[in-house]
C-alpha cells in the first residue's frame, strides 16, 4: 500500500 | 481601509463553495495588488492557493495591508444570502477586528449588510519553488470531476499516467479496478472542449482520490482543469477565476514505503 506523503516534505515553511 | 467591490457576487460564492471541503478558516491577505490565499488543510497534505488580483474587481481600495482571519463556515453562511446577481462590497477598517459584506440587488432596491469576526490565525506560508513540469494536461473541467467520482468508487487512490499519447486514470480496490484513458484531442473547434498534454517526459504518480474530489468543487468556476505533474512532486491542479485569478491545489502524492 503505497505510503500518504505530506507537503513539508517537498514544500518549506517560509 | 480596505474595500473590494466585485458586481459578480457569484465568483465569491463559487470560491468559497471551492475551498471550505478543505478548509475551515483561511487567512485573506490583501495588499494593493488583490487578495491572496494560501493554506493547508489540517492533514498537510494539500495546500490551496487562490489570487483574486485588484483590477478585477469593479472598485479597489487597500491603503494598508491587511490579513483577515476568515471562519470560512460563517463566511459561506452569509454568502449564501447573497443572489447570484447581487455586487458584493468586502470592507474592512485597518488593523479591524471584523469584515463587512454589503449586498446590493441590481435595481439597489434591497441592500443588505452583515458584518462578521475576524479570527487570529497564525500565517504559516510554505515556499511553493517554480517548477517546469515533466506533464502539463488541460481537459475539461467537467470530464476531470466525473473521473474523479467514478474512479473514487473503486478505492482511495488514483494512478494518473501521463505519456505523449494522453492520459491515463487507474483505481483498484475491492470491486475490482477501473482505467480511464484521454487520448490528446486532434482539432476540436472549442477550446475548452480539448484535452492537450505537454510532455517532457512520462509521469506516473499515485494521489488519494478524496482529495481530487474535494478540488473538483472548483469546477464551476472554469470551463477548463490543468493538471501539472512532475515525478515526486506534488500535483498542482489549477482553475482559472474568470479574467480575476486563479484556485490552484497542490497534492502531495502517495509513495511506495
Amino acid at each position: 500500500e503505497d505510503m500518504q506523503s505530506k507537503l513539508s516534505r517537498f514544500f518549506s515553511k517560509n | 481601509m480596505f474595500e473590494a467591490r466585485l458586481v459578480q457576487s457569484s465568483i465569491l460564492k463559487k470560491v468559497l463553495e471551492a475551498i471550505k471541503d478543505l478548509l475551515n478558516e483561511a487567512t485573506f491577505d490583501c495588499s494593493d495588488s488583490g487578495i491572496q490565499l494560501q493554506a493547508m488543510d489540517n492533514s498537510h497534505v494539500s495546500l490551496v492557493s487562490m489570487n483574486l488580483r485588484s483590477d478585477g474587481f469593479d472598485k479597489y481600495r487597500c491603503d494598508r495591508n491587511i490579513s483577515m482571519g476568515m471562519n470560512l463556515g460563517s463566511m459561506t453562511k452569509i454568502l449564501k444570502c447573497a443572489a447570484n446577481e447581487d455586487v458584493v462590497t468586502m470592507k474592512a477598517q485597518d488593523n479591524a477586528d471584523t469584515v463587512t459584506f454589503v449586498f446590493e440587488s441590481p435595481n439597489q432596491e434591497k441592500v443588505s449588510d452583515y458584518e462578521m469576526k475576524l479570527m487570529n490565525l497564525d500565517q504559516e506560508h510554505l515556499g511553493i519553488p517554480e517548477t517546469e513540469y515533466a506533464c502539463v494536461v488541460r481537459l475539461p473541467a467537467g470530464e476531470f470531476a466525473r473521473i474523479c467520482r467514478d474512479l473514487s468508487q473503486f478505492g482511495e487512490s488514483v494512478v494518473i499516467s501521463c505519456t505523449k499519447e494522453g492520459v491515463k486514470f487507474s483505481s483498484a480496490g475491492d470491486i475490482g479496478s477501473a482505467n480511464i484513458k484521454l487520448a490528446q484531442t486532434s482539432n476540436v473547434d472549442k477550446e475548452e472542449l480539448a484535452v492537450t498534454v505537454e510532455m517532457q517526459e512520462p509521469v506516473t504518480l499515485t494521489f488519494a482520490s478524496r482529495y481530487l474530489n474535494s478540488f473538483t468543487k472548483a469546477t464551476s468556476l472554469s470551463n477548463v482543469v490543468q493538471l501539472s505533474m512532475s515525478p515526486d512532486v506534488p500535483l498542482v491542479v489549477e482553475y482559472r477565476i474568470g479574467e480575476i485569478g486563479h484556485i490552484r491545489y497542490y497534492l502531495a502524492p502517495k509513495i511506495e514505503d
